[in-house]
């Protein structure tokens, strides 16, 4: 899990996934 | 060699018809990127920070507590933001804590048509993910897969028509052969295009592309002459500087908002050819292309999805 | 010969330092209070799981307190090894009535597993890593990932992963 600082009292977090033969980084950002 | 002309280019679109049907929406992603997804519990206004922070105008909503995908956000959703507040501008309180999830409530209140969200699955055709795009209207679609330990929804990317217009430029060398000019191809837009002067309050112009369901409002000056353009997504520069309260300004002064990297707005004659067009894609990020006579007059606008269109359905 | 016979351009007035001057000298009343928008694309500063300062104990018992509350269970940790927890948690998320069937009839895996880890990056300087572990299901039988080795899983949901982590980050800061 990656993480970005809290800015905004908004929280992101991320996970690089493998999707078949791609890589995604999925980046969620959520409300603290 | 007109002739000529026409049965190259013929067989150049029947043969990137080939190409299209014969990659699938997962053969344009790269091989790395990132995609940023908003909880629907996040306020619109942070949301807004986000897009702009990463430099990008829409974004995939995820509904943590169904644990499903909930759509896109898009410059319409601010739009209809902007458009309810200019009705109810008693319900700031309520504008300014709004959430995501709030938006279809915003929506239903002004009475817009919801956006017809298709999906599609990656492993599908290129050519059956344009179709859909063009009947939704939409100028997006989103990929969906099911993890497969879960079955829970994945939204794996968010194809637009710009990235498969690149990546036919990219991809097939058969758009060298598409030297018919534009104005003999049915592809450009010349009835009705809605255009606003200078002076013309920002409200209206925003009236003006969600009545026209079109995402830019061409400028002209009193000849007729394009000037500027102003886009849906200048919105969310103008909600960013909070001065949709006063919504009054003029259209003009409403683009002083835009940011210096604004590449600027692009046109073209009815001589020019997809090849000069599809070869103006492949280098730089368009969206659009104003048509303009000798002497800088509006004569028309041809839209990505006309030439998207064109390409699945000309000819 | 693309080139030489095109006439796409770019709309000198279109771009924004020469509308801005236009405008100026149109004398345009609210031109000289708009300022542009800067984008400034602030490359988000990514990393890996959280650092913490506080005491090693200290950040375990704070992350245990936190699980408590959201209501997730952990395995006892082994004495040789008091810096990880394995986690279980349920994914209890309002789908539809039958909320652990796929449309396939298939039982939707709802505990999710999750491996949480302390390590030191160097003195006083800590890291919370947070690594998922697969989905098990309520009624005990092992999860159907056994019979899928990593390779083949190729389409994997990440965001009950990020929902989760991100709910026990948001009580660990508000506790803090």
């Amino acid at each position: 899990l990656a993480t970005s600082s809290i800015k905004h009292n908004t929280l992101c977090v991320a996970s690089i996934v493998r999707y078949r033969q791609k890589y995604v980084t999925q980046i969620l950002y959520a409300p603290l | 060699n007109r002739e000529k002309l026409h049965v190259e280019q013929k067989l150049a679109i029947e043969s990137i018809r080939k190409f299209l049907d014969s990659k699938t929406s997962y053969d344009v992603l790269p091989v790395s990127y990132r995609l940023i997804v908003l909880d629907t519990s996040l306020m619109v206004k942070k949301s807004l920070n986000v897009l702009l922070q990463n430099n990008i105008v829409s974004a995939p909503l995820w509904d943590s507590k169904t644990s499903k995908f909930a759509g896109l956000l898009t410059s319409s959703d601010f739009i209809n933001v902007i458009q309810y507040y200019f009705s109810n501008p008693d319900k700031f309180e309520l504008v300014d804590k709004l959430q995501l999830s709030g938006l279809k409530d915003i929506e239903k209140a002004i009475g817009a048509e919801p956006l017809d969200m298709a999906s599609i699955h990656p492993s599908k055709p290129l050519f059956e993910a344009c179709l859909k795009m063009l009947n939704s209207k939409s100028r997006r679609i989103p990929l969906i897969d099911k993890d497969e330990e879960t079955h829970r929804e994945i939204v794996v990317s968010v194809l637009t028509q710009y990235r498969i217009l690149k990546f036919v430029a990219l991809n097939c060398r058969e758009t060298h052969f598409l030297k018919r000019p534009i104005g003999e191809l049915n592809i450009i837009s010349e009835q009705n295009v809605k255009k606003c002067r200078m002076t013309t309050p920002v409200i209206d112009v925003i009236q003006l592309l969600t009545q026209g369901g079109v995402s830019s409002i061409p400028i002209v000056d009193e000849e007729g002459v394009l000037i500027n353009i102003y886009e849906a997504i200048d919105v969310l520069g103008l909600i960013k500087g909070g001065i949709y309260n006063d919504l009054s300004l003029s259209v003009g002064e409403a683009l002083m908002r835009r940011s210096d990297d604004f590449e600027g707005v692009y046109t073209c004659t009815r001589n020019d050819k997809l090849s000069t067009i599809m070869d103006n894609i492949r280098k730089s990020r368009i969206h659009r292309f104003f048509v303009v006579d000798e002497n800088g007059r509006l004569v028309g606008v041809m839209t990505l999805s006309d030439i998207l269109k064109y390409i699945l359905l000309g000819e | 010969s693309n080139e030489e016979d095109s006439t796409l351009s770019i709309l000198p007035t279109s771009l924004p330092q020469i509308h801005r001057a236009n405008m100026l000298a149109q004398g345009f009343p609210a031109a000289s209070k708009i300022s542009p928008l800067v984008n400034k694309k602030s490359k988000t500063r990514w990393h890996f799981g959280i650092r913490s300062h506080s005491y090693p104990l200290d950040v375990m018992g704070e992350i245990y307190i936190a699980l408590k509350n959201l209501g997730a269970e952990w395995a006892k940790p082994s004495e040789e090894d008091l810096w990880t927890i394995r986690v279980r948690w349920r994914y209890d998320v309002l789908e539809n009535s039958n909320a652990f069937n796929s449309e396939d009839g298939k039982k939707i895996p709802d505990l999710m597993k999750m491996v949480i880890q302390l390590f030191q990056i160097e003195t006083n300087n800590y890291l919370v890593d947070f690594k998922f572990d697969g989905w098990e299901s309520n009624y005990g039988d092992m999860t159907k990932r056994s019979n899928i080795s990593e390779d083949e899983m190729s389409t994997f949901s990440a965001y009950p992963f990020l929902h989760l982590t991100a709910k026990l980050i948001m009580e660990l800061a508000v506790n803090s």
